[in-house]
């Protein structure tokens, strides 16, 4: 008898107030969610199904808008309710934090004329995206072969090498004008940076620190800058230079990491909170208001619901 | 674009 029960529930909101015949204390209860969206949507149902096992309840019949579950305790359930914040925000991190193994520190760079970090709240998630961040600033153009003008008293690859050399202080310049806000945080750099480059001029740590180093400045100023940054490097051939650089400068950043996260991070409450709109649950209440038609605010046509056609009325 | 779906879009 459960078992047909259970099959003939044609939406979630169906198993509201039931149980079953053969335990009557266990009963049903269900979420539903917006499936509006994509993989968001999937951490939803996800969140959803961690709050209401803890809270003891058991995820028994699927549907893509949502779950029904059996169990007993109404009253945990309505206090871990209560949690869905957070819930929703764990799921999120987690899922981030999961995904960071695939690439996701390479969408935080942006070309070397434009923003070049070009969103920040991808680079500060883990080590690993630290290090996608500076391979793939590696990889870019405007580093391994940059476009230069004809330089007086230097030859085209030497030309190449220290505008590849300026542009990588560029990035780098940029992460710590992100992390900076911080007084300690400077304090670490300084630190850092004579660590990994300890016969470099203390002069090129101040260009860094004040934003000096920009796309902007004339090439004169980039030229002298970068020869004084290569003067305190051990001279190389001009790939494997730039791939040492590279290294410290993923170490350097990786130590300033918390800084980053701190100001431009993702905030994983306020997305929990935005997605929060998009859960129903039976003892979740909104305000609603019953319409004829739902036609505030729409100036000609019959609204109807993208997903099942129907007139919209709530 | 809301800001969901801006999110969504970049994961």
């Amino acid at each position: 008898d459960d078992a047909d029960m259970l099959a003939s529930l044609k939406r979630v909101e169906d198993a509201e107030g039931r149980y079953l015949k053969s335990d009557r204390n266990l009963k049903l209860t269900y979420h539903s969610v917006g499936v509006v969206r994509g993989i968001l949507t999937s951490i939803l149902h996800k969140a959803l199904h961690r709050l209401y096992e803890d809270a003891g309840w058991h995820p028994i019949v699927f549907f893509a808008e949502g779950t029904i579950y059996v169990g007993n305790d109404e009253r945990r359930l309505e206090e871990n309710l209560n949690n869905l914040e957070e819930y929703i925000a764990q799921e999120l991190r987690s899922f981030v934090q999961e995904r960071s193994k695939y690439g996701v520190g390479e969408k935080a760079v942006g070309p070397i004329t434009q923003r070049v970090i070009r969103s920040p709240e991808y680079l500060y998630i883990s080590e690993n995206t630290v290090i996608e961040f500076w391979d793939a600033v590696r990889r870019q153009n405007s580093i391994a072969n940059p476009n230069v003008d004809r330089i007086s008293h230097i030859s085209e690859s030497e030309a190449k090498e220290l505008i590849g050399l300026y542009n990588l202080l560029i990035y780098l310049t940029e992460v710590v004008k992100q992390c900076n806000k911080d007084k300690d945080a400077e304090e670490i750099f300084k630190c850092i940076f004579r660590r990994e480059f300890p016969n470099v001029s203390e002069d090129v740590l101040n260009y860094i620190l004040s934003s000096k180093i920009a796309n902007i400045k004339p090439i004169e100023e980039k030229i002298r800058i970068a020869k004084l940054f290569r003067e305190g490097l051990e001279t190389r051939v001009r790939e494997e230079l730039l791939d040492d650089v590279v290294e410290r400068f993923k170490r350097i950043t990786n130590e300033l990491r918390e800084f980053g996260e701190k100001y431009h991070g993702i905030d994983y409450n306020a997305k929990a909170r935005e997605l929060m709109n998009d859960v129903s649950y039976p003892r979740f209440r909104v305000d609603t208001e019953m319409w004829d038609a739902y036609i505030h605010g729409k100036k000609k046509g019959t609204p109807l619901c993208v997903l099942c056609s129907n007139r919209a009325t709530t | 674009i809301c800001s969901l779906c801006e999110f969504e879009s970049k994961l």
